[in-house]
């Protein structure tokens, strides 16, 4: 249970980012 | 206001001293009543050892725990965290649990800067097609004006 | 019930509780572990004494006495400063939000505005795309303009090559010049017919 909270709340912090990142790269790529 | 390091430091002396007051000579002695009768001073060197090296084991836990978890960081962060937090006193946001929510407000400021781009391309666009068009409209003007001369000196000739 | 205290998890990267259990067990283990040596310290001193009546069992009993003493004092100073730390040093104040949550804050948007932004941004899209084929077709007929009005242009110029050679060669007015001379031919022509008329 505890190596499952700790596994879910860094997932919360980081794939947010990495998720962002596609995205930015995505909307970037159209513009161009 | 001491900080959360402060505060650890305090509550695990306030732990070793009571735990250590807990278990005195006194006590000692008197589990090992038969040893310390016989041997009074050696029962006093056993207990003093017993003490300091109880001590200093769980210090060094204390330490290690901090150095591992990079705890001493940590609570000069999360403290800085809070103190900048003083004027909110409503329950901040929290994970909805369901990812797909909580994504959202993550993608929104890039979405909001993707339509402002948007939109100011879509107007230069506009603008540059409206004056274009005006361009394409003079010229189908000029073209039915130069059909007319043709057309008049075609029927003075004919 | 059980709080997970995930938001905890989010910052230091491990649960609080589970940082107080391993503290616990490795303090327990430490106390246990003293209480061994103490024991067999004194058993050891005992050994210098052959006649002792002092036995293995009294020396193990007065052991367990102490420690069970120890124990529970342990478990209830433990009790508190485990209570201690977790409300006042591990944990995250219910109105504080993590810098890396700032966003949600800041963008609070529904599903249903998230929608319509979405909405909003794939319309621009469409729309541009319109224009932009929209550019494109005013510009290819621009260049057809361009090619059709030089090929009018080109046939006005021959127009006005061909009066211009009739200015050359001193006729200024090519219509009325036409017209004398077709008069002229008719005046012959009649007064031929009067000649051949007055021959006869």
């Amino acid at each position: 249970f505890d190596e499952l909270i700790v596994e879910t709340a860094t997932k919360r912090k980081q794939w947010p980012k990495k998720i962002l990142m596609h995205a930015i790269q995505t909307m970037k790529a159209e513009q161009e | 206001t001491p900080g959360r390091a402060q505060i650890f430091a305090t509550v695990v002396d306030t732990f070793l001293e009571k735990l250590l007051a807990a278990g005195s000579y006194q006590r000692f002695a008197n589990c090992y009543r038969c040893f310390y009768e016989l041997q009074p001073e050696v029962t006093r060197s056993i207990y003093d050892q017993f003490i300091s090296q109880l001590q200093a084991s769980i210090k060094e836990e204390i330490q290690e725990v901090k150095d591992e978890g990079n705890l001493e960081a940590l609570f000069n962060s999360l403290d800085k965290i809070v103190e900048e937090t003083t004027n909110q006193e409503e329950p901040a946001w929290r994970p909805s649990g369901i990812p797909e929510e909580d994504i959202r407000s993550v993608m929104v400021p890039y979405l909001l800067k993707h339509r402002l781009y948007l939109r100011k391309i879509l107007k230069e666009k506009e603008e540059e097609n409206q004056k274009v068009a005006e361009s394409v409209l003079a010229g189908r003007d000029r073209i039915a004006e130069l059909q007319q001369l043709i057309q008049a000196r075609k029927q003075a000739w004919q | 019930s059980v709080n997970p205290m995930a938001y905890e998890a989010q910052f230091f990267g491990f649960t609080p509780q589970t940082c107080m259990l391993r503290i616990y067990i490795a303090f327990q283990d430490y106390l246990f572990e003293m209480m061994l040596v103490v024991e067999s310290v004194i058993l050891k001193k005992l050994d210098g004494f052959p006649g002792c009546k002092i036995s293995p069992f009294q020396i193990r009993k007065s052991t367990e006495k102490f420690l069970l003493f120890m124990k529970e004092h342990f478990d209830k100073l433990f009790g508190k400063m485990e209570e201690m730390l977790l409300q006042l040093v591990l944990n995250i104040p219910k109105n504080v939000l993590l810098p890396e949550d700032k966003v949600h804050e800041q963008y609070p948007y529904s599903k249903e505005q998230f929608q319509a932004l979405q909405d909003e941004i794939s319309q621009l899209q469409q729309q541009y795309r319109a224009e932009a084929s929209a550019g494109q077709a005013l510009r290819a007929e621009l260049e057809e303009q361009k090619a059709v009005q030089a090929e009018l242009e080109k046939i006005l110029q021959w127009f006005d090559g061909l009066e211009n050679i009739c200015r050359e060669h001193g006729i200024g007015n090519f219509k009325e010049s036409f017209v004398f001379l077709a008069q002229n031919s008719k005046k012959l022509q009649d007064v031929l017919k009067d000649v051949e008329e007055k021959s006869k």
